[in-house]
């Protein structure tokens, strides 16, 4: 691991008693390595490394007893500093009803996610509608309605509707009517390269004006977590993301890389297929999941 | 970008920056750039470009192609969640009464929400018999029952989905060697253990094929979602590490969306 190769350098060095630029260059590119073996976007992984050359500067680590453990909680803190940098709660609407909007790639957990979503507002006192817009995928309306079974929440459908943003309308008035505070969309799985289905999205938003379009990332992205990131949020706009199955042993680097890129905050951990398996997220222990 | 230029130290740096953009990792990424160096003879940009071409091909090895024959044969689709295991067997069907042969579905994921009903659907637009038992109930059960139909309806595929799975979870995974034993107690002549693997995946992938693989003998990767704009490149890195081929690629929500891997296709793809 990292603590271990960067103890390597720093004990070859330790002997000769004074630092080349060579080495710090060493140490710095471990550093690099490390982020990289983790999925952290090749250009954030630059920049931060960067940073941390600077951080490190100042701090006369390279004539501490214990240079190596220095440089990981200088990493740690930037890390954490960067994840964190944006953390705020959920947003709400002045008046009821609260939208929040689902959108991201196919297969990365957004029905999933929304019905935990509903479970967990469900259970601070909350009555949210779920919303089912997905009318493409085979049997997407079902799966949201058992979601909302299992959080103990209605489902909003339209059988036979083929315009999801005439489902999203449709659903604000019957939260209306039946009195719901919150409600939360499902939407289709869709590529940021589909400039339809973008806009698509775009008129739902428009349509339904959320106080959050919550952007699903599933932790186990590779590079180009960024690229998508990056034209949802010009395309659609995004408020916040869900990073899903944190579960697994990705080390998440994808997480690094878009707040860094959109500036947007995760707002929650998706750690298991459960109604129940969603988190706050702790941008600290992620920093530690990063540095692997 | 790179294809007119000489091959210095810039280049590779280059090089090495687009092939990790490509999902490739730091270490295969490295390697390629080192035995490039290492080339002889390489006077224009032509030959660089050729060199490249070559050390990518010798990565991802020769195609191996999907194995039906002779039938009955048994296609288990395994891999994470979201993967695009069920759109993939609905694929997988569709091609294969293309081609004339009786295809029969087990929808053996009964623990996930409308998973039967998914793929209940798909069997349904692509004309062919599913499988199914409740939700909820034992997917071994759905497995023997699909390969008593298979033998008993004279099919010559049986295709089996299985529910999304992280691999780091011990019980689901002893799960899955369980639904493979019941498969190989059914003794079929061919077997095809499928990994359906999402292109945009990092370097999870590896360690993903790493225990898939320990599990059940993974025969080929299905590498779907190659219509967005992650190249794939890990399954150079999984074909280093675990020589494992990749048999198919999906490239769409579609049924004609599946390809059979071309390895010099995918790596012109690839090249930057
Ligand atoms: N282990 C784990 N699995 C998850 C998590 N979130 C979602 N899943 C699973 O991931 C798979 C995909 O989830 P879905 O909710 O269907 O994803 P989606 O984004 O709605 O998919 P599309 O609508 O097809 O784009 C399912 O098997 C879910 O159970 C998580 O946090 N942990
Ligand atoms: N664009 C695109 N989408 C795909 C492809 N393959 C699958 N999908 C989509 O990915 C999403 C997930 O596909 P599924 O087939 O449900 O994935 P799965 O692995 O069976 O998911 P679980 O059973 O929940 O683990 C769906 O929205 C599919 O339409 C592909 O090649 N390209
Ligand atoms: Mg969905
Ligand atoms: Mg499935």
């Amino acid at each position: 691991n990292l603590q271990a190769r960067l103890g390597e350098i720093f004990r070859r060095l330790s002997g000769r008693g004074y630092l080349q630029p060579e080495d710090v260059d060493a140490v710095l590119r471990e550093v690099r390595m490390a982020l990289l073996e983790a999925d952290v976007h090749f250009a954030v992984a630059r920049d931060f490394v960067a940073r941390v050359r600077e951080a490190a500067a100042g701090q006369e680590i390279w004539k501490s007893l214990s240079p190596a453990q220095q440089v990981i909680k200088i990493v740690h803190d930037e890390l954490t500093r960067l994840l964190g940098g944006t953390h705020r709660e959920l947003r709400f609407a002045p008046r009821p009803p609260t939208v929040f909007m689902l959108v991201g790639l196919h297969g990365t957990g957004k029905t999933t996610s929304a019905a935990k979503l509903a479970y967990h507002l469900k259970r601070r006192g909350r009555h949210p509608l779920l919303v089912a817009t997905d009318l493409r995928r085979p049997a997407a309306v079902a799966q949201l309605e058992v979601g909302g079974k299992q959080a103990g929440v209605p489902t909003f459908t339209q059988p036979g509707a083929t315009d999801p943003v005439a489902v999203a309308r449709a659903a604000l008035e019957e939260a209306a009517r039946a009195g719901h505070d919150v409600v939360i969309i499902d939407s289709a799985g869709r590529l940021h390269l589909d400039e339809e289905l973008m806009a698509e999205l775009a008129q739902m938003r428009a349509a339904v004006l959320p106080s959050e379009v919550l952007l699903t990332l599933d932790a186990m992205t590779g590079q180009d977590a960024v690229t998508m990131a990056e034209q949802f949020t010009a395309k659609v706009g995004v408020d916040g993301l869900i990073l899903t199955k944190l579960d697994g042993d990705a080390r998440g680097g994808a997480a690094l890389s878009v707040v860094a890129t959109t500036q947007r905050p995760i707002l929650f951990a998706g750690v298991g297929e459960r109604v129940d398996a969603l988190e706050p997220f702790y941008p600290d222990r992620m920093a530690a999941r990063i540095l692997g | 970008a790179l294809a007119g230029r000489a091959i210095d130290d810039t280049y590779l740096a280059e090089l090495e920056e687009a092939l990790i953009l490509a999902d490739m990792g730091a270490a295969t990424a490295m390697e390629v750039t080192s035995r490039l160096r290492a080339a002889r003879g390489l006077r224009t940009t032509a030959d660089v470009q050729a060199a490249l071409r070559r050390i990518l091909l010798d990565l991802t090895g020769p195609a191996v192609p999907f194995q039906v024959e002779p039938p009955p044969a048994v296609v288990l689709a395994l891999g994470v969640n979201g993967s695009g295991k069920t759109t993939t067997i609905a694929k997988l069907a569709y091609r294969l009464r293309g081609e004339g042969r009786k295809v029969l579905l087990a929808a053996a994921d009964t623990f996930r929400a409308a998973a039967i009903d998914q793929l209940a659907i798909w069997a349904q637009r692509v004309g062919v018999e599913m499988v199914r038992h409740q939700p909820g109930g034992d997917p071994g059960a759905v497995v023997f029952d699909g390969l008593q139909a298979m033998r008993a309806r004279g099919m010559d595929v049986l295709i089996v989905d299985t529910a999304g799975r992280l691999h780091t979870k011990v019980n689901l995974m002893e799960e899955l060697r369980k639904l493979n034993r019941i498969i190989a107690r059914d003794a079929p002549p061919t077997v095809e253990r499928l990994l359906v693997l999402d292109a945009a995946t990092g370097q999870n992938a590896i360690s993903q094929a790493r225990l898939f693989h320990e599990a059940v003998d993974v025969t080929g990767i299905v590498l779907t979602k190659l219509d967005g704009t992650a190249k794939g490149g890990i399954v150079l890195a999984i074909a280093r590490d675990l020589k494992l081929p990749v048999k198919f690629l999906g490239t769409g929500e579609r049924l004609d969306d599946l390809t059979p891997f071309d390895p010099e296709a995918f790596v012109d793809a690839l090249l930057p």
